[in-house]
């Protein structure tokens, strides 16, 4: 599970 | 990345730029809400907590820390260098009334529940409404100086170049992110009055000002 779910928008 | 993201994130950049330059060059913030620049600087901090946890590239690390920046030196100018200009008996929206609802649905409806991830998810629909103190002072007095409306479209602008990037995304990258869309349609047709009156007005060498 990881720490967060990437968002690769600002 | 594709056209309309970057020119989003530039538009974003410039009404913050413009923000900035207009409070430091007129050493005043009149008609400036102090409190939606409040709710800004809360939004980039609950959303870019993730600089801490993974790393996007360095386009996306430093545009995050030059919004954050920019932010809180925004709110450094209204609060205190130039707070005697800070015309607070008109900034009086009731910003509990968004942050305590957006707090609650940020809980309810969620990618994952986690804390990061919970943050972001405040962060996205807070900022969906974070201009609503913006507007609602510049009701109450009827009129805003043409450089906040040069601001006022930029930050508009930029959501909506955004809309037109998801469609894009989800066409050619099978990208969707639900929470984002909803909260970025919100968040454009908050602007659509605003958007007619620049169009109308402002545009055409007018001063933004509103019927009594």
């Amino acid at each position: 599970h990881a720490l967060n779910i990437p968002h690769d928008e600002l | 990345m594709n056209i309309f993201r970057l020119t989003g994130d530039l538009s974003h950049l410039a009404a913050i730029i413009i923000l900035l330059l207009k409070i430091w060059k007129t050493r005043s913030c009149a008609g400036i809400s102090g409190k939606s620049q409040l709710l800004f600087a809360l939004v980039f901090t609950t959303r870019y907590l993730d600089l801490f946890t993974s790393f996007i590239s360095l386009y996306n690390t430093s545009m995050k820390l030059i919004y954050v920046a920019c932010s809180y030196a925004t709110v450094y100018l209204i609060y205190m260098k130039f707070k005697a200009t800070y015309d607070g008996n008109h900034d009086t929206f009731r910003v509990e009334f968004l942050v305590v609802p957006v707090g609650g649905l940020s809980f309810l409806v969620n990618h994952d529940f986690s804390p990061l991830e919970i943050l972001w998810t405040f962060s996205i629909y807070l900022e969906s409404v974070a201009i609503l103190p913006q507007l609602f002072m510049i009701s109450k007095t009827g009129e805003a100086e043409t450089i906040t409306t040069h601001y006022l479209f930029f930050l508009g602008l930029y959501r909506a170049l955004y809309l037109i990037n998801w469609i894009w995304r989800y066409y050619f990258e099978g990208f969707f992110d639900l929470i984002a869309v909803v909260a970025g349609v919100v968040q454009t047709i908050l602007y659509c009055d605003f958007f007619y009156l620049y169009v109308t007005k402002v545009l055409k060498g007018k001063k933004l000002s509103l019927p009594a």
